[in-house]
């Protein structure tokens, strides 16, 4: 594992830890999509399922482990906590799941390598993780006052995704057999997602403004 | 082969 695979991890844990302590720390989760949330739980269930059958690493079966927790934990606060579910944005939140599911596990199914079970739901999950962050965005742009935490929450969840692209590059030039597109692909188009709001995250820092991002 | 790889990665 090289430097920027772990850095990009742990950006993936921090920017989960930012947003549990915002939900349970201030009872709110305003501004916060339960759709992403969902989606991101979906993709780490169905990405996961190998979880007991592919073992790589200790590290790895306990970020699996963490990740599928974490999320969890999430959804549950949002969905069914008596005070924090008062504070979802449920209005606003209207993307429509099927508008990203569809057309990934028609990918999935189109793409995959192998046709098993667990292949296609891995590469479904490739497919969804790419753009599970647009029902985010889309309530981001929607919110008023977006609080420092949420910035921060997809702010971190960018930078996971950039450091996950100099982890390809790096493995590439340093690993023989290392040749994923549909991986690389999929990576690529979920940073791009992103630029428009690092555009406005930096430009808010710099001039020391809150963040908002123009409809 | 190639997706055999990326299952290394979260």
């Amino acid at each position: 594992m090289n430097v920027f695979r772990l850095a990009g991890d742990m950006m993936h844990l921090l920017s989960i830890v930012v947003l549990l302590l915002k939900i349970t720390g201030i009872k709110s989760c305003r501004g916060i999509s339960l759709k992403t949330q969902e989606l991101y739980l979906l993709v780490f269930i169905t990405r996961y399922l190998d979880i007991f059958t592919n073992f790589v690493s200790l590290y790895n079966t306990v970020m699996k482990l963490v990740f599928l927790g974490t999320s969890s934990a999430i959804v549950y606060y949002m969905r069914y906590d008596r005070i924090i579910k008062l504070t979802y944005d449920k209005e606003q939140d209207t993307f429509k799941y099927l508008l990203l599911v569809a057309p990934s596990a028609v990918l999935a199914l189109a793409t995959s390598h192998v046709y098993t079970v667990l292949e296609v739901l891995w590469t479904f999950s490739i497919y969804l993780e790419a753009v599970a962050i647009m029902p985010q965005l889309v309530l981001l742009q929607r919110t008023q006052n977006i609080d420092n935490l949420t910035g921060n929450y997809v702010f971190l969840l960018g930078s996971y995704r950039g450091l996950y692209i100099l982890n390809w590059i790096y493995r590439f030039f340093t690993e023989k057999h290392y040749r994923q597109w549909l991986v690389w692909t999929c990576g690529v188009v979920q940073t791009i997602i992103y630029c428009d709001f690092f555009y406005y995250y930096f430009l808010s820092w710099q001039n020391n403004e809150k963040l908002a991002l123009p409809a | 082969k190639d997706s055999k790889a990326a299952k290394d990665e979260l």
